[in-house]
C-alpha cells in the first residue's frame, strides 16, 4: 500500500511542479509531512512564485491559491485521466496574465482529455475548440454552440 | 435535459467532444445548472450540492403555468476503451426525477438501480463527486485543505 | 427587544429591495419565517430576478448570489453606517453587466460613506475617486495612488 | 505599515479618503494584505483569518536576508463626529508584532491594552470582525448563509 501511494505520490509531485511553473513561471513543490511514515503525516503544498519566499499554499494570495489547485488536480489528471473535467469558474480570481497562461496550458493538455470551463473570461473563451453559449429566453435557459474550427474555416 | 432547472419543457441538447469546450453567457443564464445535470445523471445522492433542499426543487418550475411535472437529464459517454464494463461504444445514463423527488435512473435505456449504476460507472472511476468535477466558488478552498486531507485526496485516487 | 428588532429589520428589508432592484432590475425581499414571533424563527431572503420565478437565495447562481449579499450588506450599512468598508473581490462572479451596475450603486452610495474595493475589474476602476495601484518589485509591495479628479482636471 | 507581509522594510502609507477607491494590481501583488492590515490593527486574535498559522509569519520574510524583525500597521480614522470616546478629531490605531508573536497596540502614540482598544472603537462600531469587512472569497457564502443565522446578523448590528 506504501508503494502505491509513493508511485503516484511523486508522478503527480512532478507533473504538479511542471504544470504550476507553465502557470505563473514560479516554483511549487509537494512535500511528505514524514518521508519515512506517509501515513503518519500529510502532504504539504509548498509554493514560491517568481521573485518571492516558498511559502505554505494556505498563506498565498486568492489567485496564487486558484492557479496552485488547478495546477494539482491537473497533475492527477495526467496520473490517473478521467474521461471529462468540468470546471465551473476556476478562472475567476485571476488576472488578466494568469487567466491566458492557464487557458494555454488547458488548451495544449486537452488534446489528449475533455475538458468543459465555465468561464466568464475571454481569455479562456479565445482557446476553446467549442464555445457553448448559454442565454435566457422568456425565463428558459437555451444554448448555442460554435464549434471554432468551422468558423475559421 | 429537459424539464430540469432553468432547461424549460424543450428538449435540449449539448454536445461536447473532445479539446477544450468554454462555456459561457450572463449570471444566471444556466451555466452551472449543466454541470448540476451531470452531477445528477451520475447519481448525485445530496440535493444540497445541487443547491436545491430536496430533490422535487430540480424541476423547471418557470413562471406563466410552465412547471414541469418531472426534470430529465441524460449524458452519454464514450466507452470505445470498455473502461465502463458495459459492451457498448457509447454508454447513455439517464435520471428522471418526479415531484415527489423520486428518481428513475437508466443504462442504455434500460432501468437500473441507483447502486448497480454508481457500481458500474465506478469501474471507470465516474463518480458524482470525483475530482473532475470543480463546483463555482470552490478552487480556492481546494489549496485551503489540510495536509492530511491532501494526503487522502492521493490515496483515493489508487 | 423585539421592537427594536423589527424597527431596524424593516428599514432594511426597505433598502435591500431597493438596492437588489437597481443592481439586476428584479425584486427581491426578505421575510420572517414567523411574523408573530420573529425570534423563533430565522430570516428568509427571496430573489425574483427579471423574467424568472422567485426562488430562495440558496437556489440562485453564483453571481445572483453575490449580488444578493452586496445587496444585503448595502441595506445594512444605509441603516447603520460604519465609517468605511472594505470589499475584496465581491465581483469576481459577475459578468459585465451585473459589475458595471454594482460600480454604478457604490460610486453613488460612496458620496456618503468611505467604500474601499479590492477588483480586478475595469468597471469599478472606472467609476472610482482614486485608484491604488499595488504592484512587486522585487518581491516587495509598493502602491501607487491616482486620485482620479486630478487626472481629469 | 512597515514589515508587514509582502510590505518590505521600507514604511508604505497609502490614503484613503471620502468616496470610493478602487484597489487593483496583480496576483500576488499585496491587495488582500492591505486589508489584512486595517484587521490587525483594530485587533484581530485569529492568525488564521489572517492566512497565517501564528501572528509571527505576519512579519516581511522576503528572500535575500531582508526579513523584518517586526511588522508595524497604523490605521488613522477620522473622528471629527466624536463616535469613537477620545477627544481627538483624529484616531490613530497602530500595531507592532514581534518574532515571538507579541502585540503591542497604541491610540494616538500612547500605548494602550487590546481589551481597552477593542472596547474603545466597539463604541463606534468598529471591529476586526464587523461586517464592513468582506474577505476575498467569502461573499457568495454570505448569501448562503441559514435564515437563523441571516436573522442573528441583523440582530447583532441593533
Ligand atoms: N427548478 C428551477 N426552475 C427554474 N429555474 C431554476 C430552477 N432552479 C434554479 N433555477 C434558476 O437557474 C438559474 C441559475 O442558473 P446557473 O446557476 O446555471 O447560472 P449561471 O449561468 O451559472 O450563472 P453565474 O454566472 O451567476 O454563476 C437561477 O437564476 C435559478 O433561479
Ligand atoms: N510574511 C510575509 N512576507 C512576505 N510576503 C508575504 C508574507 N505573507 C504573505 N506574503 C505574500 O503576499 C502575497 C499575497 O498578497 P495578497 O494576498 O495581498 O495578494 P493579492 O494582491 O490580494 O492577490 P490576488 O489578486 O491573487 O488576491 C503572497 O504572494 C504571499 O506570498
Ligand atoms: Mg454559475
Ligand atoms: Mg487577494
Amino acid at each position: 500500500k506504501r508503494e502505491v501511494f509513493l508511485k503516484a505520490y511523486r508522478a503527480i509531485k512532478e507533473k504538479f511542479a511542471e504544470y504550476f511553473h507553465r502557470i505563473t513561471g514560479g516554483k511549487a513543490w509537494l512535500q511528505l509531512e514524514n518521508e519515512e511514515d506517509p501515513f503518519s503525516g500529510g502532504v504539504d503544498l509548498i509554493a514560491q512564485f517568481p521573485g518571492k519566499s516558498p511559502r505554505l499554499i494556505s498563506g498565498a494570495s486568492g489567485g496564487e491559491k486558484s492557479v496552485a489547485a488547478v495546477a494539482f488536480l491537473l497533475a492527477m489528471q495526467s496520473m490517473s485521466p478521467l474521461p471529462f473535467y468540468i470546471f465551473d469558474e476556476i478562472d475567476a480570481h485571476l488576472d488578466a496574465r494568469n487567466a491566458e497562461r492557464l487557458a494555454e496550458l488547458l488548451r495544449e493538455l486537452s488534446k489528449d482529455s475533455q475538458f468543459i470551463v465555465i468561464t466568464l473570461k475571454d481569455a479562456m473563451i479565445a482557446r476553446a475548440d467549442r464555445v457553448v453559449g448559454v442565454y435566457l429566453r422568456n425565463g428558459v435557459s437555451n444554448v448555442v454552440t460554435l464549434s471554432i474550427g468551422e468558423v475559421v474555416a | 435535459m429537459r424539464g430540469f432547472k432553468s432547461f424549460g419543457n424543450q428538449k435540449v441538447s449539448i454536445l461536447l467532444g473532445r479539446g477544450l469546450t468554454a462555456i459561457t453567457g450572463p449570471n444566471g443564464s444556466g451555466k452551472s445548472n449543466i454541470a448540476d445535470a451531470v452531477k445528477l445523471a451520475l447519481g448525485e445522492l445530496s440535493a444540497k450540492s445541487l443547491r436545491a433542499s430536496r430533490f422535487s426543487e430540480i424541476i423547471f418550475d418557470g413562471g406563466g403555468g410552465r412547471r414541469a411535472q418531472r426534470a430529465w437529464v441524460s449524458v452519454q459517454l464514450d466507452n470505445s476503451d470498455r473502461k465502463i464494463p458495459v459492451d457498448a461504444d457509447t454508454v447513455t445514463v439517464s435520471r428522471e426525477v418526479d415531484v415527489s423527488g423520486e428518481s428513475v435512473y437508466r443504462l442504455n435505456g434500460k432501468r437500473i438501480s441507483r447502486t448497480a449504476l454508481v457500481d458500474t460507472l465506478a469501474m471507470a472511476g465516474i463518480s458524482p463527486d470525483g475530482y473532475n468535477i470543480v463546483m463555482q466558488g470552490t478552487v480556492m478552498r481546494l489549496a485551503e485543505v489540510s495536509s492530511e486531507e491532501r494526503r487522502k485526496i492521493i490515496e483515493k485516487l489508487v
